[in-house]
């Protein structure tokens, strides 16, 4: 089973343009193994994407010299998703 | 429900094809489960047809879940609906009058390799499972693979993106199940796809940014649904064409189903605050599933009322 250990996602806030390509041009890259929940498409539409760990720092790094804001909106994926394993787990237990 | 079925949980694929079995058997004289094909691991594919009438070809109207295998909420909601349905006929006269003119089929998992595989594997598995000749990446993304400007904008060539088109429109078996059975049944007036997740209600088209001939109804039909869902808790959609309002979208359902005659074809975008993701809290799921269904009741009662 595929784990998500120390895994972010990241909200962008993009807010021109300019910025939409920026990030265009990462969704179709293969290099920081990038998985873009929402895609760049408008202003008012911020983007979502989940970031592996080993690539965190580089993509941090991009944003920062493009001056592109962000913020962590999922500060550890595996996290989550362990709760939630929980969480089905107990229903699935109430059930039977 | 006359058994324990939670429907504020997320539930297995099993778990859901159970409960539409229950349904179709609690209410034998409104609610069928009809197979209407199999995925590519060999899963049954099962609809909820819920009709008041016998024979004939009733117009109808899909209402397509889970295409997106890890936007659980949709799988969720669709079943609550499967529930609301058979509990709220001859209860709410607007549910009856719609089921006295048509039938409603319901698609819960429209993408049941895909299910599983985030239930078993990878949690944020997106696409069908199907094998990528000449590649190590798998899947196709089932609504980039319908017949309606196949692998144009928005779409991808490469087997690896999350939004690979596949080798040609409908090879995935899940896509080309629903089509052959809209097909041959030949009368449905509405489709309605359910994904989550940012508060959106769109209509046609996804592939171009050209109005779509009946872009003025269906926006107005839209804005009326959105106003009727936010009437519950304040939940806020945005509505417009596919293309304009999200991203530019080949290949997808409702612009296959616009293209051929189904004039109203609406995908909702369900609620999440997007702090999670596709991790929408189970607690969140009877508020989500609740909202929609006042929207969706919207639709229905648009199309019972203008028919063509």
């Amino acid at each position: 089973q595929e784990k998500f250990f120390g895994d972010q996602v990241l909200r962008i806030n993009v807010r021109n343009g300019d910025e939409i390509s920026k990030l265009s041009q990462l969704v179709n890259s293969n290099n920081l193994k990038l998985n873009f929940w929402k895609s760049p498409s408008s202003f008012n539409r911020p983007v979502d994407v989940l970031v592996p760990s080993v690539s965190l720092q580089a993509f941090k790094s991009f944003l920062r010299s493009q001056g592109l804001e962000y913020a962590v909106t999922i500060e550890d994926l595996q996290a989550l998703l362990d709760n939630e394993d929980d969480e089905m787990q107990h229903n699935e237990g109430q059930e039977r | 429900s006359s058994n324990n079925f939670n429907y504020g949980a997320y539930h297995s694929l099993e778990a859901i094809y159970h409960e539409m079995d229950n349904i179709a058997a609690d209410f034998p004289d409104l609610a069928r489960r009809v197979k209407i094909g199999h995925s590519f691991e060999n899963r049954p594919m099962y609809v909820l047809k819920f009709s008041t009438g016998k024979g004939v070809r009733r117009p109808a109207v899909w209402l397509n879940a889970g295409i997106h295998s890890r936007e659980w909420i949709s799988q969720a909601t669709a079943i609550w609906t499967a529930r609301k349905i058979v509990s709220d006929y001859q209860r709410d006269p607007a549910i009856t009058s719609i089921l006295e003119k048509m039938d409603i089929f319901l698609l819960p998992v429209a993408n049941p390799d895909g299910y599983v595989y985030t239930q078993t594997q990878n949690r944020l598995w997106r696409k069908t499972r199907s094998r990528n000749p000449g590649s190590s990446c798998i899947g196709a993304d089932p609504n980039r693979n319908w017949n309606a400007s196949f692998a144009g904008k928005g779409a991808s060539d490469n087997p690896c993106s999350e939004v690979y088109h596949g080798p040609h429109a409908n090879s995935e078996v899940e896509v080309k199940s629903v089509v052959d059975f809209i097909q041959k049944h030949g009368n449905f007036k509405g489709f309605i796809d359910l994904h989550s997740y940012s508060q959106l209600l769109m209509y046609p088209y996804g592939y171009s940014v050209k109005k779509a001939p009946d872009a003025e109804e269906l926006d107005k039909v839209a804005r009326l649904a959105a106003k009727a869902l936010a009437s519950v808790s304040g939940t806020e959609y945005q509505v417009g064409p596919t293309c304009t309002t999200v991203y530019p979208a080949s290949g997808s359902s409702i612009d296959w189903a616009y293209d051929n005659g189904i004039k109203f074809a609406f995908t909702f975008e369900l609620r999440d605050t997007g702090t999670y993701g596709f991790l929408l809290p189970a607690n969140q799921i009877i508020p989500t599933a609740e909202e929609t269904w006042l929207g969706l009741k919207t639709i229905m009662e648009h199309v019972r009322d203008n028919l063509y």
